[in-house]
């Protein structure tokens, strides 16, 4: 059977996640993101977007996740790029 | 705009397409003609206000300039082996692959589940606006917060008129910091005019000019004059001001654009506004970062409970006995594991093998920093960097020490904007190379500032 959707919420950590406003998950450790953590990231996110900075999963940020757009990441990083040449040499 | 810190090393770049929208997913006029003809008008987009031109490969073309040249385009869906799966209609749309040597650099993918139009309403998607904004990617651009924007990240549906479509002005802007302006425009003949058309000869175009930078953070950039530089986890770290720069293991400016120092580094106070000196602890990989007469300890990114401490705890006095107000320098040389602290051109050595608390300088320490014959005798900051050299850094230059020496009389300094912060070449006067000998043959006298 299917897993279970994710909720909105985990939905839209992994959405920040993705464009690199929160670091991603690392399986090897258990590392939990930190609720200022996480309302930072959709700051950051509202402001590049254009949107009022609430720092909640509001519905304009939601609409704004679900919009259609290009697959990099706002916040390049470092991780991101060793991340991608260790997944293309696997 | 936002840079990726790369970019192409040549502005003759060469294209070609490896596979076309599937065509029952695209409208039915969507022929491979009419695709190309649109990637040409997005790359022209780009090569009306940059130095920049875009060659199509034929399929003969293909075998001598590899396989497909610079940017290779395709239409691929979901999984498609590059580490960025495509996730069926609507979500994401596209991607590039920013400039390099690597083997994907200047790739640019399309997914092809999506109906892909040209000027088509809100049930497709407009090619060329997605066109123009992943060669924006190819080329070295990321993406940009600023409305309007091509690099926008979010799609921005088609427009009017793809010929005489123009950038805007944040975007010009980027590319132009990159590759530099574009000089003139061709010459339009009006159509019909005779029937052979006679090519005027056009006047040699005027030698290239370097790209003027007139904003705060590439002077700040390009100036050198660095607080402090540390060599962190295998990338050099440059801090000045509230801002540092980041160079990565590649080579590569994690951006040409600085960071906020308070917005990476947790823990130090919000009005930091100037690092003395940071460096890596091998042993453990704790950073420790000066600032006055603290200091911090930090695991990775973030400062440890209990910070900042008193520089008092170093055990460090100068010579005639008085007390150490800042640190200016800070390295493990690579070459014996020992961590040394410069200030006030003295110089201590530690040992600090495990331990955290109690650490003391080595006997017979102060030593005179001019026993590091060569260089400052005052750098703003030293690494241990490629082969255990010891590199010193002062103002917009860098000497570098090899390995494990102490006295190399002819240490020649190179410049660090050149060399490190991927500034343009300028010819500076060195204290052992002055570039302008006074032209009436009177002395002149360089100092090390300058």
């Amino acid at each position: 059977s299917p897993a279970p959707m994710p909720d909105q919420y985990a939905r839209g950590l992994d959405w920040l996640s993705r464009y690199g406003y929160l670091p991603p998950p690392d399986p090897r450790t258990s590392k939990l993101q930190t609720k200022d953590g996480v309302e930072r990231a959709i700051r950051e996110m509202q402001r590049f977007g254009g949107l009022e900075e609430t720092g909640r999963l509001d519905k304009d940020t939601l609409n704004l996740m679900q919009t259609p757009r290009c697959s990099l990441p706002d916040i390049v990083g470092s991780e991101d790029m060793l991340k991608r040449k260790r997944r293309r040499k696997r | 705009y936002a840079l990726s810190g790369l970019r192409w090393d040549r502005t003759d770049l060469t294209w070609s397409v490896h596979s076309y929208p599937n065509p029952s997913r695209s409208t039915s006029v969507f022929q491979p003609d009419m695709v190309k003809g649109i990637l040409t008008q997005a790359f022209k987009a780009w090569s009306d206000v940059a130095p920049l031109s875009f060659r199509q490969l034929s399929g003969n073309d293909r075998e001598d300039m590899g396989p497909g040249g610079d940017i290779r385009v395709s239409f691929t869906r979901s999984l498609h082996d590059d580490g960025y799966p495509f996730d069926g209609r609507g979500g994401t749309l596209a991607h590039a692959f920013f400039p390099g040597r690597d083997d994907v650099a200047g790739d640019t993918h399309f997914d092809d589940d999506e109906y892909w139009s040209y000027g088509g309403d809100s049930s497709s998607t407009d090619l060329f606006t997605v066109a123009v904004h992943e060669f924006g990617h190819a080329l070295g651009l990321s993406h940009s917060s600023s409305d309007p924007s091509i690099m926008r990240p979010y799609y921005q549906g088609a427009v009017k008129d793809i010929s005489s479509y123009n950038l805007p002005l944040d975007d010009r802007m980027a590319i132009q910091e990159l590759y530099g302006r574009k000089e003139s425009k061709p010459t339009v003949h009006p159509r019909g005019s005779g029937s052979t058309p006679s090519h005027p000869r056009l006047p040699s175009p005027p030698p290239p000019r370097p790209t003027k930078h007139s904003d705060r953070s590439f002077q700040n950039r390009c100036e050198g004059g660095f607080d402090a530089v540390a060599n962190i986890r295998g990338e050099v770290f440059f801090f000045k001001g509230p801002h540092f720069w980041r160079m990565q293991r590649t080579g590569n400016l994690v951006s040409l654009n600085p960071a906020l120092i308070r917005n990476f580094w947790m823990g130090l106070p919000p009005e930091t506004n100037k690092i003395d000196a940071v460096y890596e602890r091998k042993s453990d990989g704790i950073i420790i970062f000066f600032i006055g007469a603290q200091y911090w300890v930090f695991k990775d990114n973030v400062a440890r409970p209990g910070y900042p401490r008193p520089l008092a705890e170093w055990g460090m006095s100068t010579k005639d006995g008085g007390k150490v107000e800042r640190v200016e320098a800070a390295f493990v040389w690579a070459h014996n594991g020992k961590t040394y602290l410069f200030s006030m051109g003295e110089f201590w050595k530690f040992d600090e093998g495990r331990k955290e608390e109690g650490r003391k300088p080595e006997g017979g320490y102060p030593k005179d920093a001019a026993l590091w014959r060569g260089v400052p005798t005052d750098p703003d900051d030293i690494i241990s960097w490629g082969e255990g050299d010891a590199y010193f850094f002062k103002d917009n230059l860098y000497w570098v020490m090899q390995r494990g020496g102490l006295d190399q009389d002819n240490v020649t300094p190179k410049s660090i904007a050149v060399d490190w912060l991927r500034c343009p070449h300028v010819p500076t006067p060195t204290p052992h190379l002055p570039a302008n000998p006074h032209p009436r043959g009177k002395d002149c006298s360089c100092d090390l500032s300058r």
